[in-house]
């Protein structure tokens, strides 16, 4: 909500180690 | 009898899974003053981008997982990921809490605006999981077998998966004896909650698009 973003965006920021773009 | 490279894998997987937590100021504001249903929503789905952002740390740690084809990787992650949130969930719901927090977190949950016909089967899966009494190194062990389900949606080389995952469901198979001598079903019973699992990720979509609708 808001700034909606998808599941597949979060797995792959995290398995880059960037969390809180 | 568990060999040494069982045991170092299993302290592997519970020492992550401990490691990776959602911290404790998001977890705290759970238990914060009342909350409208909008604030709810809003905290709930911030916990979920917690918990998926956790999920992968852990899932790094995973021996061999990150020699996986990558794209491998996220079709994996992205397959399990509301199967390992639902098993941490559970986590919560089966260990006693102090001062009547697990009531705090559910009526929390029963009152963000989700359809009741999705909640009840997630709190009986909750339910039946607590009946378990499963123990530390089950539940990592357990999430980490979700994670590594070789037949998820999109993953190419299965057997490569299957490599990662067959250790890890024997020395789970064995801890369950050991821990449970007198119980020669457990591990079976713990294989059925994944399948559990499966239905509850099968109703996730319809069950966030009635939450969203709602």
């Amino acid at each position: 909500p808001g700034n909606s973003i998808g599941l597949e965006a979060i797995i792959r920021k995290a398995l880059m180690g960037k969390y809180h773009d | 009898e568990i060999t040494k490279e069982q045991q170092a894998l299993m302290k592997v997987i519970v020492d992550a899974y401990n490691k990776h937590q959602i911290p404790q100021d998001v977890t705290k504001k759970l238990l914060q003053e009342q909350y409208s249903v909008e604030e709810n929503f809003l905290l709930l789905t911030e916990m979920a981008t917690n918990q998926v952002q956790v999920l992968v740390e852990f899932t790094k740690t995973i021996p061999g997982f990150l020699s996986l084809d990558h794209e491998d990787q996220i079709a994996l992650l992205k397959g399990s990921a509301v199967e390992a949130m639902f098993l941490r969930s559970a986590q919560v719901f089966s260990t006693k809490m102090p001062n009547g927090h697990t009531e705090v977190l559910e009526e929390r949950i029963r009152k963000s605006g989700m359809s009741e016909e999705f909640m009840t089967p997630m709190f009986n899966f909750y339910k039946s999981i607590g009946s378990l009494h499963m123990v530390q190194e089950e539940q990592a062990l357990l999430t980490a077998i979700t994670i590594l389900t070789p037949d998820r949606p999109y993953v190419k080389d299965q057997q490569a998966v299957e490599r990662l995952q067959e250790p890890m469901l024997d020395v789970l198979r064995k801890l369950c004896v050991l821990q449970h001598p007198k119980k020669p079903q457990y591990f079976a019973q713990l294989l059925g909650r994944l399948t559990e699992l499966r239905t509850l990720n099968h109703y996730h979509a319809e069950m966030l698009t009635s939450w969203r609708m709602n």
